[in-house]
């Protein structure tokens, strides 16, 4: 555990006044072993720790802490400024229309009707679009979610387009106040279901484009939201099956590369088990 | 990838960059280097030995399925939410099938909405029977029932999906092994294979199902899925490394067709490219 270790680092070192370059130096080295365990992406903890170098050395150990407690405080402190900042929220009682995109399998179905559900508990009218026309079963995948919530759920039409269009009609002629489309799980690097999708976009014109991420995914988090930020925009994401144990670096390399922040987290297969992203908590995890 | 620049030291620099972007993981990356550089290796000799070097980790034996003699063979599908498995199971019917063996699918993800409707239609896409019971069923009763069939009509090959779990779940896990259990009973050697699904887009943590699951519940074997994508698995040379669990199939698509047998060989090609 990096505590442990920075600690135990600390203890051969006697009370100091400054943070040395060579305390700093041994910190780092431990940094990045707890950064890569727990997937970041190796350029993001290289960049991350050199921020960190730089605040570090020469710091004033504040009298309440011993060294090892404050190099621990200005990590965490900064992992929580980089994860967080002021994190804009999906307004769940104001937004009119969520985009839901991400590779195959990452929680794309289960999350909308999440986030059907929270809106729900606002008294407000979600539409469920099941635009995965390929998926077998996945237009009855959502249809049994969105009947457990008393949600409707439009999949008419034989393309996701044709189905789009087809729920634009029926959300107005039902008087819905969101309308939330699952899409169909692809690769970022599949030209045409990413041609697919920026159709989508282009139709929906949504005021939330939310990237679903595994929150165990590696290395390639960064490649994968870097993708889907620059060919189709995305304005958050979403990390799931952190209920597992998996570290969820993808977290700090995803805001890192993109700067878009992550505004929920899945927590589980139920409905209700969707929360807000809290950037202390994260970073505590990260940290491990 | 693994293009080497530098011929000095900062030469290792580079190999560790490469192999953590591959998801190999430090503690793997770090030991591997450590050996490369005490054996005195010269730059030019350094990607063949590389390449040697996770060809020896991944092993030369291992990776067919296993078949017994004389009984249907038992494969019961593990693995997280969301990692291949009952699409993976789509294609190995197929594949299976088209080799002159009678397959029964098994639908013991008795949990998931519409699991048992995906699983029939690749039942359906690939001609092969399906034995189901409703939703919320017991999942070891499906599995009891699959096996009874197979032994009943003489069925080559049973190819049970479960549901999605993650291994820190441990009533899930206690689901698995009763699973497994009344496999065993059944028929003596059952499972066959234990298959862990796993996605290649995986970090450190499948490390840790793999390790997981191989103690609570047995794994045979590993299938590494999506490699269609960008991520190269690198993970399953940790898997290897510490667990010396084999992968004996890969997903490359979400077509019938896109299954294959692993091959270490071309495993470690895909690496360098
Ligand atoms: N434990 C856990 N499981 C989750 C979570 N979110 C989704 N799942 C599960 O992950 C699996 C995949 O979820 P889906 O919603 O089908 O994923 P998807 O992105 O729509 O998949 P495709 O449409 O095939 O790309 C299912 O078994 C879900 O129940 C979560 O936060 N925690
Ligand atoms: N590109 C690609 N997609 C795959 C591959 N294998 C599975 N998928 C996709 O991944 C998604 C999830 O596949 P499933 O078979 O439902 O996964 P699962 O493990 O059964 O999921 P749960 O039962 O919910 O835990 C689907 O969209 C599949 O089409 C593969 O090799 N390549
Ligand atoms: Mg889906
Ligand atoms: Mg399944």
């Amino acid at each position: 555990v990096f505590s442990t270790k920075i600690q135990g680092i600390f203890n051969k070192l006697r009370k100091k006044g400054l943070l040395s370059k060579d305390d700093v130096t041994a910190t780092m080295r431990e940094l990045r072993v707890a950064l890569l365990e727990a997937d970041v992406n190796f350029k993001v903890a290289k960049e991350f720790i050199g921020k960190i170098s730089e605040k570090a050395v020469g710091v004033e150990i504040l009298k309440s802490l011993n060294p090892a407690q404050h190099v621990i405080k200005i990590v965490k402190d900064e992992l929580v400024e980089v994860l967080g900042g002021d994190i804009p929220q999906v307004r769940i009682e104001s937004v009119k229309s969520i985009l839901m995109l991400g590779l195959q399998g990452c929680g794309k179905t289960t999350t909308s009707a999440k986030l059907a559900y929270k809106m729900i508990q606002r008294k407000r009218h979600p539409l469920l679009v099941g635009a995965d026309p390929y998926r077998p079963a996945a237009k009855e995948q959502l249809q049994i979610l969105g009947k457990k919530i008393s949600v409707p759920v439009f999949i008419d039409g034989k393309t996701a387009i044709e189905t789009l269009n087809g729920s634009l009609e029926y959300a107005k002629e039902h008087k819905c106040d969101c309308i939330i489309v699952d899409s169909a799980g692809r690769l970022h690097v599949d030209n045409e279901l990413m041609d697919e999708l920026k159709v989508l976009k282009q139709r929906l014109n949504p005021e939330e484009c939310l990237l679903i991420v595994d929150g165990m995914t590696g290395q390639e988090a960064v490649n994968i939201a870097s993708t889907f930020e620059k060919e189709i925009g995305i304005s958050g994401v979403i990390l799931t099956k952190l209920d597992g144990d998996a570290r969820g670096g993808a977290a700090l390399s995803i805001k890192m590369v993109t700067g878009k922040p992550i505004k929920f987290m899945g927590v589980g297969e139920n409905i209700e088990q969707l929360e807000p992203f809290y950037p202390d908590r994260m970073a505590q995890r990260i940290l491990g | 990838f693994f293009k080497f620049f530098a011929k000095d030291e900062s030469v290792w620099d580079e190999v560790e960059e490469a192999f953590i972007n591959t998801d190999v993981g430090i503690e793997t990356a770090l030991r591997i280097i450590d050996e490369l550089r005490n054996s005195s290796i010269k730059p030019e000799g350094l990607r063949i030995a590389l390449k040697e070097k996770i060809s020896s980790i991944l092993g030369t034996q291992g990776f067919c399925l296993n078949f017994p003699s004389n009984m249907p063979a038992i494969f019961l599908f593990i693995g997280v939410n969301g990692s291949g498995k009952t699409t993976t199971i789509g294609k190995l019917a197929f594949k299976l099938k088209n080799e002159g063996k009678s397959v029964l699918i098994a639908a013991a993800d008795t949990y998931r909405a519409a699991a048992i409707p995906q699983l029939e239609e690749w039942a359906r896409r690939c001609g092969v029977e399906i034995l189901k019971q409703q939703e919320g069923a017991d999942p070891g009763a499906v599995a009891y029932d699959a096996l009874d069939a197979a032994i009943a009509r003489n069925i080559d090959v049973v190819l049970i999906d479960t549901a999605g779990r993650l291994h820190t779940k441990h009533h899930l896990v206690r689901e698995m092994k009763k699973i497994r259990e009344i496999c065993e009973k059944k028929i003596p050697g059952a499972p066959h294979e234990i298959l862990l699904v796993l996605d290649a887009v995986s970090g450190q943590n499948g490390l840790i199902q793999a390790q997981n699951f191989l103690e609570s519940v047995g794994i045979s074997g590993i299938v590494l899925t999506k490699l269609d994508g960008t991520a190269k698995g690198g993970i399953i040379i940790s898997i290897a490394d510490k667990l010396k669990l084999p992968v004996k199939l890969i997903g490359v698509g979400e077509g019938l067709e896109d299954i294959g047998e692993f091959n270490p060989v071309e495993f470690v090609e895909a690496l360098f490219e």
